[in-house]
């Protein structure tokens, strides 16, 4: 019984209230939801924050009617390759970006309104058998792609009518990427996990492979968020969906390790453990945004903490309407999304 | 973070580690 199991860490920590609802989206016709997110989009002279969700066949995007009110603008029926997720490009504005694919991504597709023709359109950006992608600031779309013979790790920058300006390929590393994060206030710094558990730094201007870190075997299958340097060190978010409980820590969900690229060492900072009451491998997903970071525990819970202090700052147990599947930051620090498989959405005010 | 278990920290490791890395 969640219910049960959350009843003393909402008397000693981290509250539902400290999540408000603001509004609802329910999206009648999809059965089956893979993802959510949000994007800038201009129309008639004004920039506002709309929503994007998808299902395996489509995606539709979403605009704000009323203050808790959303109606749905259009939506891209992309064919017979599933949707796998929503890639955000932050800073874009009317770009949403979705990569496909069966067990691994085929293809990532750049879905746009083209005033010159007045229509919605989707057009191929990369195809290949993909093992990470990430939207940087700038339009720019960094992928890795790996076959048998071949390992490509590659930048697109992308142009406001679904093609590409620019590519620049940047040096692999002997492991496949499983993730990557920009460094916040570098524009030419991009790190990346690999399944070696590595943490490796490249220089985007120039392609070259900077450094790669050990991570430590003590948690395996590390994914970064986010990373940022700061007096000579590089901070990396990590994610541990695979962590298995310690006594020392519990079950970390996020890390913040400090890395001196110079040396190559590195330092725990902070761990972000799962709520008393979960145990074992608990983690199903998250997302980061600035020093918050969110996930949807096993439990059918969302478990928010403030990456900084360590802290569970709230809980959103699974409603009457089922588990949730899926935790987002809106772009702006507007909330947080919160989705379920049948379709509905809430969007949180944290 | 205790300085000496990560070694000697360079403000411009950027920099540095781009004009030392292999093209």
């Amino acid at each position: 019984d969640v219910a049960e199991l959350l009843t003393p860490m909402l008397t000693d920590g981290p509250r539902e209230e400290s999540l408000q609802l603001v509004s609802e989206i329910k999206d009648s016709s999809c059965s089956c939801t893979v993802d959510v997110s949000t994007v800038w989009w201009e129309a008639a002279g004004s920039r506002e924050l709309r929503v994007v969700t998808a299902s395996e066949s489509a995606v539709s995007l979403w605009e704000p009617l009323a203050p808790d009110c959303w109606g749905k603008v259009y939506t891209w029926h992309l064919g017979e390759i599933p949707v796998i997720q929503i890639v955000p490009l932050l800073d874009a504005c009317n770009l949403v970006c979705v990569a496909l694919g069966e067990l691994e991504i085929g293809e990532i597709r750049l879905l746009l309104y083209s005033s010159e023709t007045d229509s919605f359109k989707h057009s191929l950006v990369k195809t290949g058998n993909i093992k990470a992608v990430v939207g940087l600031k700038d339009q720019r779309l960094v992928s890795s792609s790996r076959t048998m013979q071949e390992h490509q790790v590659e930048m697109v920058l992308l142009s406001e009518t679904g093609g590409s300006k620019d590519r620049q390929t940047l040096m692999p590393p002997e492991e496949t990427v499983t993730a990557f994060a920009e460094v916040e206030g570098m524009r030419e710094a991009l790190v990346g996990t690999t399944a070696g558990n590595t943490v490796v730094v490249w220089n985007l201007k120039t392609g070259q492979l900077l450094r790669k870190m050990n991570i430590g075997y003590s948690y395996p299958a590390s994914i970064c968020h986010r990373a940022y340097s700061d007096s000579g060190l590089l901070f990396v978010v990590l994610s541990h969906p695979h962590a298995k409980e310690s006594e020392s820590c519990g079950s970390p969900a996020f890390r913040v390790v400090a890395f001196n690229p110079r040396t190559g060492r590195s330092a725990g900072v902070m761990f972000s453990c799962l709520p008393p009451g979960h145990v074992g491998r608990q983690y199903l997903e998250g997302d980061v945004w600035d020093t918050t970071g969110a996930a949807v525990l096993t439990s059918g819970a969302v478990a928010v903490w403030d990456l900084l202090r360590g802290r569970c700052a709230a809980v959103l147990p699974p409603g009457p309407g089922g588990h949730w599947a899926l935790a987002r930051w809106a772009a702006g620090g507007a909330g947080l999304l919160a989705g379920r498989r049948d379709g509905t959405f809430h969007l949180y005010r944290y | 973070c205790n300085e000496s278990d990560l070694g000697p920290i360079s403000l411009n490791w950027f920099e540095e580690l781009s004009a030392e890395a292999p093209l």
